[in-house]
């Protein structure tokens, strides 16, 4: 009681560019447990979204939960799901809070 | 405490 509730948003980045545009630190094992977004740059996919911000972590990427995954595990995931032609868009379930849910 | 080479690492997409 008390205490804040982390919420967290569905951002849909649709495949507007040829990059996704972003960088991540963190996952399993690390200080930052979930990988968080430390960059968004201009003309990528993310910033053209504009729903997207620097700080947030991300907590599920196409419903895929990031929880338990290591950096290169995370990233990997992300690369696919940008690189798929199976969508036209990535779903990120991220919050404006670091920690894990 | 996490594993040295772990903590900063950055991927860029």
């Amino acid at each position: 009681p008390g205490l804040l509730e982390p919420t967290s948003t569905l951002v849909r980045v649709a495949k507007s560019a040829s990059t996704l545009g972003i960088a991540i630190e963190g996952g399993a094992n690390t200080r930052q447990p979930l990988p968080r977004i430390v960059t968004i740059q201009r003309g990528g996919s993310a910033h053209n979204c504009g729903q997207l911000k620097v700080g947030q972590v991300i907590l599920e990427v196409n419903g895929v939960s990031m929880r338990g995954r290591e950096h290169r595990d995370a990233a990997r995931l992300i690369a696919e799901a940008f690189k798929t032609k199976e969508r036209d868009h990535v779903d990120f379930l991220v919050t404006d809070f670091n920690v894990a849910l | 405490s996490p594993p040295k080479e772990y903590e900063d690492e950055v991927t860029f997409f």
